[in-house]
């Protein structure tokens, strides 16, 4: 990465120095060489960091794969690392969390995230942590769900009733921020062998 | 009726949507 590359990134992030970059091209590149050594970040390599396992099915994680990769080619790069990464920035703008938070609950990407994908949704969940529910209490969560936040009650929820809701629970965006971007260059030191600039 | 979650709360704890765990060593 040439030094205009990393100044170009870490602008564009507007939440990034180029060291924060450079720290974070380090972290990349472990995970990017994880299984693959090609130097991208394939779904098996993101799957080995999240879940600590490379196999098996997961609905979220495809969901923020598919997110990462902007080009869609089946590949998460270096640029479009930081570009979805600078999102979970403290300091990031909450319209911008409420808005990725909106497209990864969105799965079939029609502008809406509906009651059946909130059902898809929440049965990946309980697979996930091996929880059993009836369906009454599926309902249940899905009707209390929908009372509060589809407020014109057509069954769907658009993007002005998720930003509403969202706003009066921001606890539902707590994974949308990852305090250890406030100090990346301290988690991964090695930077420094590297660096383009100094600060 | 006993107080029922809120779904997205649920969903949100997913291990998936924690890129948190990128960071732990």
């Amino acid at each position: 990465l040439s030094f205009r590359d990393l100044a170009r990134l870490a602008d564009e992030s507007r939440c990034f120095s180029v060291n924060e970059v450079e720290a974070l091209f380090e972290l990349y590149k472990k995970i990017s060489c994880s299984i693959i050594d090609d130097g991208l970040i394939h779904k098996e390599e993101l799957q080995l960091a999240l879940f600590k396992t490379s196999s098996g099915q997961n609905l979220f994680l495809d969901r923020v794969f598919d997110l990462f990769d902007e080009k869609k080619n089946g590949v998460i790069e270096f640029e479009e690392f930081i570009h979805a990464l600078s999102v979970f920035h403290p300091l990031a703008p909450v319209e911008d969390k409420i808005n990725f938070a909106f497209r990864l609950y969105d799965l079939r990407q029609t502008g809406f995230i509906e009651r059946e994908e909130v059902m898809q949704m929440v049965i990946a969940i309980l697979m996930e942590s091996h929880v059993e529910l009836s369906d009454d209490l599926l309902e249940a969560i899905l009707d209390k769900t929908f009372e509060d936040a589809d407020t014109d009650r057509d069954g769907k929820i658009c993007q002005e009733e998720w930003k509403e809701f969202v706003l009066r629970h921001p606890n539902l965006l707590k994974n949308m921020t990852l305090p250890y971007l406030r100090d990346v260059t301290t988690a991964f030191p090695s930077f420094v062998f590297n660096t383009a600039v100094e600060d | 009726r006993p107080a029922v979650m809120n779904a997205f709360e649920l969903i949100s704890t997913s291990q998936g949507l924690n890129l948190g765990t990128l960071f732990e060593k």
